[in-house]
């Protein structure tokens, strides 16, 4: 079972973190953070990481597309360009590899999603979101997250979620939707996905470290004012997004990226 | 009895509630947010609005350039340039009017401080912050500030105020230095200089609400998981900032601005 995640949004943001922290592993522990001069110079650079997993029983292969750097240049146009050529090259390797005589063993690379971290700092969606998503709404599954959402009270993240989605509205952006339940699930189920619907965009936060709370080991941050737990859903949507990335959704974003992402790049490809 | 206060930063870092939290004001409440689109169009405007505020028995005319929209665009270089030439502008002001007839009634627009929020998520400074302080702390007194510091752990504040001093050091960057203590001033005064200056660059919460939080009611952010309180030193250094600017080193940023920055600007400009 292969499915790979692009995470994409400015340094700093907690990417990592949130990306440990969903799939309990240390992803990055080898990773070596470029110093200021050196992500200055740099243009984006596209890292990719694979870690296997087992959730449910479930052997996972999980590739981890990373793409640090987004955002630092001084100058932050473009930034989306090595990102899209990225997904475009996976495409295409999927289409040579498809028309040839080997299609039993194709290696499917395409991105299955793409977990765009929004500033918590914003009122809404920045220039660079919004030239970002353009680029790529219709290339991947956007799945939009509030990155630390720990600097928001409540009332905070429900104005920012209403601003964010009204600019996605504004600006034609389409994000990765959820599909509707079939009529014949469970009532549970239902009221689960109404509020998954609901809750969008997820706000999260993430944690490398355990910290004590009220007598249980969570992982959380510990501040002098209080513990904020990761997996509480009264302090953030986490559980939320881990469920649908995870549990429920996982097959349909990659059917949604084979059978309409892919098939429209097939389709402008055999036509040039 | 006049002070003007610059605040440069990113919009969203919580600037202009700072400056309200530090003074007790509404300095902004007619204020009118650009939307997203006028604020990819604008470039760096610089406002200045003015309160009569009273600290200590003492009139205050607070002057308070703002600069939104810095960082805003895209493309962020050059956006330090409306704020260089805004500073130079005052002091030309102040040069011509110096070299008039009517020196008697000089109006001081000079600038005695700039307040410059650096964002939490950096990793220390990010290329813009280092632009933006090396086009201007020959020019005014440069006091950074680490915006929202509740979105960090002890731990990360005391990280990231090395990283800064660390990277304000590696690029050559002179931010307004506190003068030495007299050597007889009394004991606790010292002890209290002593910790002003091992505080920085100080950790700033700023809020607009007022909580109760043990029976008190107190400025303060209210979290799911706990209450921020502005004014308490376990939680962050806004009372250490507002003493340094508003009781003990305002006529010291004022005569460092006069007899350092400002004679920089004559000289230099007698000379061309
Ligand atoms: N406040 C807050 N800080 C976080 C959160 N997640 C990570 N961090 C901290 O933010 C810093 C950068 O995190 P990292 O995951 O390396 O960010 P990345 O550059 O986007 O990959 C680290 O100090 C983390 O401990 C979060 O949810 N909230
Ligand atoms: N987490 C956190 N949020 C803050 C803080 N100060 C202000 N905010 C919030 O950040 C948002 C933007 O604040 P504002 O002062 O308008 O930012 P400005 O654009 O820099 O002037 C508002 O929702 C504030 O309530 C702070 O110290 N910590």
């Amino acid at each position: 079972f292969e499915f790979t995640l692009m995470v994409v949004g400015e340094s700093g943001l907690g990417k990592s973190t949130l990306v440990n922290s969903l799939f309990l592993t240390d992803l990055y522990k080898d990773r070596i953070l470029p110093s200021a001069e050196e992500r200055i110079s740099k243009t984006v650079l596209i890292q990719k990481s694979t870690v296997e997993i087992e959730e449910q029983g479930i052997k996972l292969r999980l590739n981890v597309v990373d793409t640090p750097g987004f955002g630092d240049t001084v100058d932050g146009s473009e930034s989306w360009k090595p990102i899209k050529d990225y997904i475009d090259k996976q495409y295409e390797q999927y289409f040579q590899d498809e028309s040839g005589l080997n299609r039993k063993n194709i290696v499917d690379n395409r991105v299955h999603c793409c977990l765009y971290f929004i500033s918590p700092y914003g009122r809404g969606l920045r220039p660079i979101d919004v030239e970002f998503m353009k680029q790529l709404h219709t290339k991947v599954n956007i799945v939009p997250v509030i990155a630390k959402a720990d600097c928001l009270t409540p009332l905070e993240v429900q104005t920012l979620k209403r601003r964010i989605l009204d600019d996605l509205d504004v600006h034609g952006i389409q994000i990765y939707e959820f599909p509707d339940c079939d009529s014949d699930e469970d009532e549970d189920f239902k009221q689960q996905d109404k509020e998954l619907k609901a809750s969008t965009p997820f706000a999260v936060i993430g944690s490398n470290t355990i910290v004590e709370a009220n007598g249980k080991r969570v992982r959380g941050r510990l501040y002098p004012w209080g513990i904020v737990e990761v997996e509480n859903p009264k302090h953030c949507d986490f559980v939320k997004l881990r469920n649908m990335l995870i549990r429920t959704h996982m097959h349909d974003l990659k059917e949604v990226t084979c059978d309409i992402h892919y098939e429209n790049y097939r389709l402008q490809r055999i036509k040039t």
